[in-house]
């Protein structure tokens, strides 16, 4: 059964696609069989890996809402082993269509068991809310990655999202765990960082993932090109940044 | 009467807050009697301006839901001439319960009449969404002021806010108007910037301002001192920035 990981944090811009996308192409470039789960109506993860929204026609929300089985749905990506359940604008509407579902907080979880053993690792990447979609997917979720910038707004965020993660493992989902912390966007000339770094490890030392993710500039630009920083420039500081921690989570789950 | 301008922009971390704030302090430092209105649950405005939003007993949520005056919860900061509406978490309830409220989009247009005189800006920050808080917000503003990071994924969300402005100023604010789109977070030295610059101001040249805020380490450092950037340094390219968008306001209301 794949292993699935919810990337949330409902602090905006602090690197939950970013993390996503690479995360699950450096999963699928070590041969793991990968989903990329689009759960933004931003669609920033479908376009990040190479499709326009635009001309998605079903996406997750008829999933949700519809139905609709995911194998109609997903398509699979130019990188090998990295499929993708993509999404469009019309995912804004399953917000409020879910609040009227019967067990509207597990409809994710359905869809998601049904082609669960055709993957190793399920990559969900969240909108910046706690609203019932990220609530579907921290249901739906083994575990939960919190991308944390190396900014001060971003530590504030953290215990309120911890308090929700603490809610959802109460009433809705025992099973969910912290993948882990994962500090992002760290410049070490910047005062502010390292501070946030400390805080942050001090704070939360046995959740806080080693690996950290620089700025890098290759991780602004790949998109751009709708494709993972590792095809981009594999040799750059995101890619190596991004393999690492693929390397360290499989590590902490006894896969490697 | 106070001209009301929402800072909105669903895509997250573009510098929503971090415009709010400083641009309604540059305000202040010229003299123009200010409030900061802080329509997001994270209460990011809140913090970055001092308060704690844990100290916050009532906000923003108890004049949306419980009719409470925002006479009884706006507090004068320690910059002379601006006044905040502060938020704390409470807010997220918001977002469901006026769901169920007669006018649901115009409360906040209701609240904000009551103190319109007593100012003469009102700016309100908005959170990395379109749900109901931030349509209530664009309901009762004359303008809105759309900060883009000159980042790739920052132009991809543009066209669906342009959308939901038409539709908003066609079915519940027929005067409201776009102040200008900012750019945010710019470095000469990247050419995605560069490119997302050249981009920006060849579809929108018309509502793209003149001023272009940098990248600033001083703008990163102000929320953790709860300071607005202009009195954490004056003379950084963070403060000069915000002072001439607001110059640039002023003078394209025809008010210096
Ligand atoms: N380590 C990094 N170095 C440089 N740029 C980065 C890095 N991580 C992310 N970015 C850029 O910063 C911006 C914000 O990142 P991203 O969109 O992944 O955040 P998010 O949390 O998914 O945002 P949202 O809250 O809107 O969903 C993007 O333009 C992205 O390309
Ligand atoms: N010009 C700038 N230079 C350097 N850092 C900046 C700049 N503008 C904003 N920041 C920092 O970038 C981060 C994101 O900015 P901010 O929180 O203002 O964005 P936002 O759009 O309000 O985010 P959200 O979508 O979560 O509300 C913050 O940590 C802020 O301090
Ligand atoms: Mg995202
Ligand atoms: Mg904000």
């Amino acid at each position: 059964m794949g292993k699935i990981i919810a990337i949330a944090n409902q602090k905006g811009g602090v690197g939950k696609t970013t993390t996503a996308i690479n995360l699950a192409a450096s999963l699928a470039v070590l041969e793991y069989k990968t989903l990329l789960v689009d759960a933004d109506p931003q669609a920033n993860s479908t376009s990040g890996v190479g499709f326009n929204p635009k001309n998605i026609r079903i996406g997750l929300y008829e999933c949700l809402v519809q139905e609709i089985h995911p194998q109609d749905v997903i398509i699979s990506t130019p990188t090998p082993f990295l499929d993708l359940l993509p999404s469009n604008i019309d995912l804004v509407g399953a917000e409020i269509e879910l609040l009227n579902m019967p067990n509207r907080e597990r409809i994710m979880q359905g869809l998601l068991k049904t082609i669960q053993n055709q993957y190793d690792f399920i990559i969900i990447d969240c909108s910046p809310s706690l609203g019932l979609i990220t609530t579907n997917a921290l249901t739906a979720a083994n575990s939960v990655i919190i991308p944390v910038q190396c900014e001060y707004f971003a530590l504030e965020g953290l215990g309120k999202l911890l308090n929700t993660i603490k809610i959802i493992q109460n009433h809705l989902n025992k099973q969910l765990e912290i993948e882990g912390i994962l500090l992002t966007m760290y410049d070490g000339r910047l005062r502010l960082c390292n501070q946030v770094v400390e805080d942050v490890k001090t704070h939360f030392q046995d959740i806080v993932f080693d690996c950290i993710i620089q700025r890098n500039t290759k991780l602004g630009e790949a998109p751009s090109y709708g494709i993972p920083v590792i095809h981009h420039d594999a040799e750059s500081k995101g890619s190596i940044g991004y393999l690492n921690l693929a390397k360290e989570i499989l590590q902490k789950n006894g896969m490697i």
